[in-house]
């Protein structure tokens, strides 16, 4: 399950 | 980083700034629901716990403390500044926040990508952060008068999700990012909340009166 891009939002 | 995302944080960061500023110039709190701030604390303390465990950027990491820092000092004026917490409308700011916590819980612990405690608390802060403005614009219909200050932090707070949604336009087209339903849905329902306080703010700053919301 790699990490969602989304994640680097804040 | 896109163009969107940026002006989006930007607008975030200039609402909380601006919202300090007024609290701290004024030493007044009139019109600001505590009650949507302590949402927005619990929605960051949820949100950026990957803070500690996963490293994206230094702008990234700063970003999520002012965020933290600025939500816990506005609830901390409002609730023990000697002379702000004088000026809290307390016996208008009557929405019973609590009660959004448990459902946006109950609904992140249903629908999330992936159940364990990280992605299900990343999903709460989603869902919770789209309802944490009600407080405040039940607030602002109870206001009788809107000062600039509390009406410019609120557009720029709506600001900010609306820029997101173009990011994740941006991102879905350009980067071939996989749809993200859970964070599309709920910037949208939050920016919806907006669309009426949007309505009467641009309103009111075209023909240069008073911002004022219908009860």
């Amino acid at each position: 399950y790699q990490e969602l891009p989304v994640k680097d939002e804040l | 980083m896109n163009i969107f995302r940026l002006a989006g944080d930007m607008s975030h960061l200039l609402s909380v700034i601006l919202l300090l500023l007024k609290i701290r110039t004024t030493k007044s709190c009139a019109g600001i629901s505590l009650k949507t701030q302590e949402l927005y604390v619990v929605v960051f303390l949820a949100r950026y716990l990957n803070l500690f465990t996963r490293y994206y950027s230094f702008y990234n990491t700063v970003m999520k403390l002012v965020f933290i820092a600025t939500s816990v000092c506005i609830v901390w004026y409002m609730r023990f500044h000697k002379v702000v917490k004088q000026t809290y409308n307390k016996d208008l700011d009557t929405f019973r926040h609590y009660v959004v916590i448990p459902p946006c819980f109950l609904l992140a612990l249903l629908v999330h990508h992936e159940f364990t405690v990280m992605e299900v608390l990343w999903t709460f802060s989603l869902y919770l952060e789209a309802v944490a403005i009600l407080p405040q614009l039940i607030l602002l219909q109870r206001t009788r008068n809107i000062d600039n200050l509390t009406g410019n932090y609120i557009f720029l707070l709506g600001a900010y999700r609306a820029l997101y949604l173009l990011n994740w336009i941006y991102r879905f087209f350009m980067e071939k990012a996989q749809a993200r339903w859970i964070s599309w849905i709920s910037g949208l329902v939050q920016t919806a909340l907006y669309a009426d306080f949007f309505y009467y703010y641009i309103k009111s700053w075209k023909n240069n009166e008073k911002l004022k919301l219908p009860a």
